[in-house]
């Protein structure tokens, strides 16, 4: 009968490029567990590929023709409508809500606070390590830094000596710890950096990807009949002095074989570190006896183009930048809730060449939005599910355009376990 | 309902031809939004003409399309657009 905890993890331009996904290359052990208790949606897409626009539209529940944010340039409440967000409605339900990294994208999109305290309980946090990711901490060849594309790192070598994600990982679980003995529920969201470029990861990651066991995308080519205004540039791609050294020729000229094969060696060990991190937060979620009172969801905010189309980054209508994982574990329902001393997220090492890739525990494959995010938590949580928006909404505070995905957590099996709950 | 089974997208772009700003236009330089309907069996996309200033995009000012089979193309390289009565289909799964 108690209210059901939140933890929403949000991952930056994370592909389905996961073993739960079927990626048979990509190592992620720890998500791939939490699939495994959870139900996992084949074919969830974003409403546009890039950071701020797809991050308020899935955290306000409203696509972008109706927030209005296109770009990176305008805070929604001032711009479009004083549209609620999931946090604020968990708040205003007696939740304490808190906010870990990259949740809503920084800057004007969130009113420079994150949208605090609209959504949040407490200022969120943001990594003291953040501000050199793109400052030169990249060795090169020559023995330099550099601010590179591809930078793998000696962690004790960097500035403070740790990265973004490991310190938002460790602040996480100290707000759960503290968390424990709340008498309010709560709503964490931890929003990780990585794979998101630079690929500034601990080195040791390189080493689950031999460049020999990296192959290129199946279609690295510009599709003859592909419309040049479907075509997206990656300039941010060649902005980074690696890539600038390649004297690549734009928009089209095609980025060398070898380093093709680079630039996807580093985005997978980019996946797999912050599937390291996903591994940590969720097995002090276990330790904590958290697990059976938490819903855990965890998506990406969009996609990312490994070379296929001869297309690399986001910023498209293509699938590979559209395509994200949404996979969600509610306690009773997609997993029964663990025993006591029972843990269902024990960490998992993705160097461990002893595990075993888990499946799915339930998968659905029908198409689904970012945008039925805000819907299906407060359905999960038990919360009212907010009404769907009439067109327009603009004056219209709290409402949802996304479909709530409650259906799809109605198991015959589960309903009909009598020793089940709920 | 098909409307049930369908994953809507949209991409801004500051002209027709790639160039620098192509990936991150502001809003005073969006001219074409190119929205995408999914299926489970195909994806349409339709670029049109976008007035920024009054978020508007015209839908019979077409600049390009886009129409992919995922039985027969599921990487998306083979643009059936061009091929097929995409206008038409466009108008009836608009939501």
């Amino acid at each position: 009968t108690d209210a059901l905890n939140v933890l929403l993890i949000i991952v930056d331009d994370l592909r389905p490029s996961l073993g739960c996904y079927g990626d048979k290359l990509v190592r992620s052990p720890n998500i791939d567990q939490l699939a495994s208790h959870s139900l996992l949606f084949q074919n969830a897409f974003a409403q546009q590929a890039v950071c701020a626009p797809s991050r308020v539209s899935f955290l306000t529940g409203r696509r972008p023709d109706t927030t209005r944010l296109y770009d990176f340039n305008s805070y929604w409440r001032v711009h479009a409508g004083n549209f609620s967000t999931i946090p604020q409605y968990f708040k205003e339900n007696g939740y304490v809500t808190m906010s870990v990294g990259k949740v809503f994208h920084p800057g004007i999109s969130s009113n420079h606070t994150d949208d605090s305290p609209y959504s949040w309980s407490f200022p969120p946090y943001h990594p003291s390590s953040e501000k050199y990711e793109n400052t030169k901490t990249c060795r090169g060849p020559d023995g330099e830094l550099h601010a590179n594309l591809l930078c793998p790192v000696d962690v004790l070598d960097v500035p403070e000596g740790t990265l973004p994600d490991k310190q938002s990982t460790e602040q996480a679980i100290q707000l759960l710890e503290k968390m424990k003995t709340s008498a309010s529920p709560f709503f964490l969201a931890v929003g990780y950096h990585k794979p998101h470029i630079p690929f500034r990861y601990p080195k040791e990651f390189q080493k689950l990807y031999p460049l020999e066991n990296i192959t290129l995308a199946p279609d690295p080519e510009v599709p003859d009949g592909l419309p040049p205004v479907a075509y997206n540039p990656w300039m941010d791609i060649r902005q980074r002095e690696d890539v600038q050294a390649l004297n690549i020729s734009v928009p089209y000229g095609p980025i060398p074989v070898d380093f093709q094969r680079k630039i996807r060696q580093s985005y997978f060990a980019s996946v797999s570190y912050l599937d390291t991190q996903v591994g940590r937060l969720l097995s002090a979620l276990d330790d904590l006896q958290l697990a059976n009172s938490t819903i855990i969801a965890f998506t990406s905010d969009h996609g990312w183009a490994l070379g296929e189309h001869g297309e690399w980054a986001k910023y498209s209508n293509f699938d590979v930048a559209t395509h994200v994982p949404l996979i969600f574990y509610v306690p009773g329902r997609t997993a029964s809730l663990p025993e006591a001393g029972e843990k269902l997220f024990p960490y998992l090492d993705p160097f461990d060449s002893a595990s075993q890739l888990m499946e799915p525990g339930r998968q659905s494959m029908d198409l689904v939005e970012l945008v039925s995010l805000f819907p299906t938590l407060a359905g999960l949580a038990g919360l009212q599910v907010p009404p769907r928006c009439p067109v327009p909404s603009f004056h219209v505070e709290l409402c949802r355009e996304g479909k709530n995905l409650l259906k799809h957590f109605r198991f015959r099996d589960l309903e009909e376990d009598p020793y089940l709950p709920g | 309902n098909p409307r049930e089974l369908i994953a809507y997208s949209q991409y801004p772009r500051p002209s027709d031809i790639p160039q620098w700003n192509s990936d991150k236009p502001s809003l005073k330089d969006i001219k074409i939004m190119g929205y995408s309907i999914r299926t489970i069996d195909y994806r349409y996309t339709v670029w049109v003409g976008f007035n920024p200033d009054e978020f508007l995009a015209n839908f019979s000012d077409i600049h390009a399309g886009e129409l992919y089979f995922v039985d027969s193309d599921p990487l998306q390289d083979h643009n059936m657009y061009n091929d097929s009565q995409g206008g038409d289909l466009f108008q009836l799964l608009m939501p």
